[in-house]
């Protein structure tokens, strides 16, 4: 149907199954597909009627500023919060920023040694204590020595936990407290696999309801999942999408583009 | 709820007698949509859809007194029964030393899924576990077995090498030289589009020769559940499932996409961080939850 100006009842079935293969949800999806199925006089193929209309709805909603100096890591188990703040430190040090990583996740096996091996590989300083159990201590320990010695940069990591949990989704609630004690140059993120369905939004809620949730990254891009869940997370939670992660190496990060990631829902 | 929102179908429906296509319509695109928010694939919930469709026309449910219930009980008694009857355990070999491959896409949580099988195999079945860690491209993954491999006291065999076979081939001599009769190797995460490590995991099947390849999907994958499932089980013989991280609030829904697309069993589901978080699948539990 690539091209076509006037949508039939086949196409905009072949249309809709595309959408929601997308993981976009059956509700936007309909919507969509009901406001292209209108006719329309600008004589434009659908995929221009599409991006028209998603860009308007997506863009102005979103106000993407830029990222504040201190920057909270969140999100479910294994979304790749570990890997994208080793990313994010990589970025920033290409800019030629300090960056000071901090080890925030003190329960995981190995969580600690994940991070300091990236922090290794990217000659990038790191403040860790498996000593604590305490996340919000290292969270603290981290943050004070970051602003102490004027780091343009400190990615706080944490340990993923699910949203239904109320003990963790606490936790992570006091570390938010702590941080912010010691400065409001905060940026919460939320990492988001592409692979999820629509506990994605779910999740990203959830976790809005516990610390004011700043922007989204939208990991494992590379794989053949389309992300569409970050849609409504947009819409509902006039969340920006920061980044996408498009692989499992420092450079695998790419600033949002949101033309190109609408041309890559509709395949 | 799909029960509310039946019962007021179903309302109108009531003493017309027999099922129709016509009258069953507008709660088969309520039962559509409850499967698309459980993140059922489009085509699966489809074909799902069909199948039900088919089974009630010309049925006498809407007799009941209650026909929105009991056209749940329908529902819900297919779908179990589609998710995979029997709950099925790991079959062990018959020559007394089994050997497990733990597969899956990044992140889905197959390094904690290895330790957990052990746990359960040496409490539930008397085993001998031994772990091995041929993951050797994501920074401590061998770290990370050998922790939790402490934490439930099972031997993990690593190696300081690049070649994750040369970690297979001598884990399994170590294994068998510490009388250990079953072996879990867990594996790097990796897309089922990087032909790459698909022909790496090949070639650690070819080598260890499982008895059981299982593929290990995050309860909340989307829509794409039915690409990677196909793709791992086209690969590789995969001969089970497990499904993780299901203590969250997902519906699940991948569990149907999965199993339609591989015909394997769901084995088992994974339902803490913890060592206990564990447990063999029960479909009756899932399908409820899907239907939500
Ligand atoms: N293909 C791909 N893999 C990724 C991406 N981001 C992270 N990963 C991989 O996903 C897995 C999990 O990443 P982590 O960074 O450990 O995730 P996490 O959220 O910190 O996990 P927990 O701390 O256990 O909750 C690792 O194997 C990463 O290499 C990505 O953008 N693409
Ligand atoms: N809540 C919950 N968390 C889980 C479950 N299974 C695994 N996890 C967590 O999910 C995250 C990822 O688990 P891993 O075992 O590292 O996943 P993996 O598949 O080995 O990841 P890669 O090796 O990077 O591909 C970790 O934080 C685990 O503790 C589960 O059933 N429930
Ligand atoms: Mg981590
Ligand atoms: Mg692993």
């Amino acid at each position: 149907i690539s091209g076509k100006k006037h949508l039939s009842a086949d196409d905009l079935e072949k249309l809709e199954e595309a959408l929601l293969q997308a993981d976009l949800g059956w509700e936007v999806v309909d919507n969509i597909v009901d406001s292209l199925s209108k006719s329309d006089d600008k004589n434009l193929a659908w995929e221009e009627r599409f991006l028209n209309s998603m860009d308007l709805l997506l863009n102005g909603k979103i106000q993407t500023k830029p990222l504040r100096k201190t920057i909270l890591l969140v999100g479910i188990n294994g979304t790749g919060k570990t890997t994208s703040a080793a990313k994010l430190a990589g970025e920033f040090s290409k800019d030629g920023e300090s960056v000071l990583l901090v080890a925030g996740d003190t329960y995981r096996a190995a969580a600690v040694e994940q991070i300091r091996e990236w922090s290794k590989r990217l000659k990038v300083q790191l403040v860790a204590n498996e000593g604590t159990s305490d996340p919000a201590a290292v969270a603290f320990d981290g943050v004070n020595s970051g602003l102490s010695k004027n780091v343009d940069r400190i990615i706080v990591d944490t340990a993923g936990r699910l949203h239904t949990s109320l003990n963790l989704m606490k936790e992570l609630e006091k570390i938010n407290r702590v941080v912010r004690k010691m400065t409001d140059e905060v940026d919460v993120l939320i990492t988001i696999d592409a692979n999820t369905g629509q506990n994605g939004i779910q999740q990203a809620r959830e976790f809005n309801k516990y610390l004011p949730i700043d922007g989204v990254i939208l990991t494992k891009m590379d794989g053949t999942a389309r992300g569409g869940i970050a849609v409504p997370i947009m819409l509902e939670l006039n969340l920006p999408v920061y980044y996408i992660g498009v692989g499992e190496q420092v450079d695998d990060l790419v600033p949002f583009d949101m033309d190109s990631y609408l041309k890559g829902l509709i395949g | 709820q799909l029960q509310d929102r039946f019962s007021s179908i179903f309302k109108t429906i009531r003493g017309h007698g027999k099922i129709t296509e016509s009258n069953i319509s507008d709660a088969m695109r309520d039962v559509r949509r409850a499967l698309l928010e459980a993140d059922v694939n489009f085509k699966v919930a489809r074909r799902f859809v069909d199948r039900i469709t088919d089974k009630a026309k010309g049925g006498e449910v809407l007799t009941s007194i209650t026909p929105g219930q009991q056209f749940i009980k329908i529902i819900q008694k297919e779908l179990t029964e589609f998710l995979g009857g029997n709950t099925e355990g790991i079959q062990f070999s018959s020559s007394g030393f089994t050997t497990i491959v733990m597969a899956g896409l990044q992140g889905s949580g197959k390094t904690t899924t290895c330790a957990k099988l052990a746990r359960f195999l040496k409490n539930k079945r008397q085993k001998n576990p031994f772990l091995i860690a041929a993951d050797l491209q994501r920074p401590a993954a061998v770290d990370q077995l050998k922790v939790l491999g402490k934490q439930i006291d099972v031997p993990v065999y690593s190696e300081d090498t690049k070649d994750p076979l040369k970690v297979v081939k001598n884990g399994i001599s170590q294994a068998k030289s510490q009388d250990a009769d079953l072996i879990i190797i867990d594996t790097a995460g990796r897309l089922h589009v990087d032909e790459t490590l698909m022909n790496q995991l090949k070639n650690i099947v070819s080598l260890s020769n499982p008895n059981e390849i299982l593929f290990v999907a995050d309860g909340m994958t989307g829509q794409d559940a039915v690409n990677s499932s196909k793709a791992f089980s086209e690969t590789v013989d995969v001969t089970g499932i497990v499904l993780t991280k299901m203590d969250g609030d997902s519906r699940g829904g991948a569990a149907v996409s999965i199993r339609e697309v591989t015909g394997k069993p769901i084995k088992f589901i994974g339902t803490s961080e913890n060592m206990d978080g564990f447990e063999p699948f029960h479909p009756d539990r899932l399908s409820q939850r899907i239907l939500g």
